[in-house]
This record gives C-alpha cells, sequence and structure tokens, in this order.
C-alpha cells in the first residue's frame, strides 16, 4: 500500500474497525519501509495521525475500539519515529508533545507503558529546551484533568503492570537528569517525591525485577550525586 | 545519516540499560 492510499484513507474520515485495521498496516508499512517512505507519508501523515488521535483522546465517552485506536496511533508514531526525519518531525511538532502527554492514562496500561517510553526518550535524546517542552505538555495535561502534573506518572509505579512501573521510573529518570541546572534537577526530583514518590520507592525496592533494579538504582546514584554537588 | 532506521528502537534500549542516564551526566 503506497503512503497516497494510506492518506486518502486516513482523510477520509475512516472510523472504528476500518480505523483499527488501517493503523494497525500503516504501523507495518512504517516499520518495514526504507525511510524515503515515512518521509513521503510524513508530510501530511503526521498531522492527521495526530489530528485523529486528538479526537480519540478528547472524546468524551470512548469507547473500547477508540482506546484501541489510541493505542495504535501511539504505535504508528513510536515506528514514525524511529529515524532521524520522523524523530525531528514528532520534536518540532508541539502538538505531539501535548497529545502524548494527554496520553499518560494510568486506566490504559499498554498505551501509557509506550507513551512514557516515548516521552522519556525525547527527553533524552532533546536540546534543554525539549525538556522543557515536555514539562509544559506535562503541565497542561494535569491542569486539563485537575490534578498534580506528576501524580498520573506516580499512579503508574503503582500499577499491577511491571513493564508500566518499569517505564514510569525511567520517565522520572529522563525528567530528573535531563536539566543542566541542579536546581532544576532538584526542583524535578522534590516535587516527585512530595507526589508519592517518597512512600512508593520502598515498596518498589522489594520488587525482584532486573530492568526496575536498573532504574531504581540509577534513580539513588544521582540522587546522591546532586546531593554531594548541593 | 538521515537514512537511518532504529533511532527510537537504540534510545530505548539505552535507557532501559541506564547507559542514556550515564551518558547524559558526563
Amino acid at each position: 500500500i503506497s503512503p497516497q492510499e494510506f492518506l486518502s484513507e486516513l482523510k477520509s474520515g475512516v472510523m472504528d474497525e476500518r480505523l483499527f485495521a488501517c493503523l494497525d498496516s500503516l504501523r507495518v508499512s512504517l516499520t518495514s519501509n526504507p525511510v524515503s517512505w515515512v518521509q513521503s507519508f510524513g508530510h501530511e501523515g503526521l498531522g492527521l495521525l495526530l489530528d485523529i488521535l486528538e479526537r480519540l483522546l478528547f472524546k468524551k465517552q470512548p469507547e473500547k475500539l477508540d482506546k484501541k485506536n489510541q493505542h495504535k496511533i501511539v504505535q504508528c508514531l513510536k515506528a514514525f519515529m524511529n529515524n532521524k526525519y520522523g524523530l525531528d518531525r514528532i520534536l518540532g511538532e508541539e502538538k505531539s508533545l501535548a497529545l502524548l502527554a494527554r496520553a499518560i492514562d494510568p486506566s490504559q496500561s499498554g498505551m501509557m507503558t509506550d507513551v512514557v517510553k516515548l516521552l522519556s526518550a525525547i527527553c533524552i535524546v532533546g536540546e534543554e529546551n525539549t525538556l522543557e517542552k515536555v514539562l509544559e505538555a506535562i503541565t497542561t495535561a494535569g491542569e486539563w484533568r485537575a490534578i498534580e502534573r506528576f501524580s498520573p506518572i506516580v499512579q503508574g509505579l503503582r500499577d499491577r503492570s511491571i513493564q508500566l512501573q518499569v517505564a514510569c521510573m525511567q520517565l522520572i529518570n529522563a525528567l530528573v537528569t535531563s536539566p543542566d541546572e541542579l536546581d532544576f534537577r532538584l526542583h524535578i526530583r522534590n516535587e516527585f517525591m512530595r507526589c508519592g514518590l517518597k512512600e512508593i520507592l520502598p515498596q518498589l525496592m522489594t520488587i525482584r525485577n532486573e530492568a526496575l533494579d536498573i532504574q531504581l538504582k540509577v534513580f539513588e546514584e544521582h540522587k546522591e550525586e546532586d546531593m554531594m554537588e548541593f | 545519516e538521515n537514512d537511518e532506521t532504529g533511532v527510537m528502537d537504540s534510545l530505548l534500549e539505552a535507557l532501559q540499560s541506564g547507559a542514556a542516564f550515564r551518558e547524559r551526566r558526563k
């Protein structure tokens, strides 16, 4: 299927099962085709994907299939940014960060795991202003839900899914590690601690899991280094 | 460089192993 065929399908306002089939096929195409194919699709396609994700995320009463489609778009975005072109496009598109932050939803464990990982990667790969944009997007999503901005991430640490717990710890590390200034790092870490991280850390340390151990060790090491610097 | 794929896969691997954070702190 050519990029143009996907574009016309997405533009036609296709929904539900047909949208799911289209997105599933798009994800495979974005993964298996050369970057030139992704570029050809991305020129117009990224905007279309983001528009559909926005519509699904802001739906008042999303149905099960809407949630599946949300997750499928996140997977398409991941495949889209698996090359420098796609990553730069996503980083340059403020709406993409806003929607990814909005998709941090502890009631959708699978999607949240993917979203949180993508945001961690974006924080690490980007410049300092990228981190600020990610934080701004997380803040806006928190304001929209009328909750503390970091509370969905901390809530993810309480989830039964170990993958989500690891991913959330990764995002915390990415947010805390990225600022160049010590004050900024201390501020973000303290905000997470006040938001419930302090209570949950001892519980996380009792879980035997290699991937989680790595993230907890990173968190502790950086905390100690920052305290020394302070 | 623009033809390279696997950028996100490598980043996610580096995050998982902790290498990305060590690199960042250097």
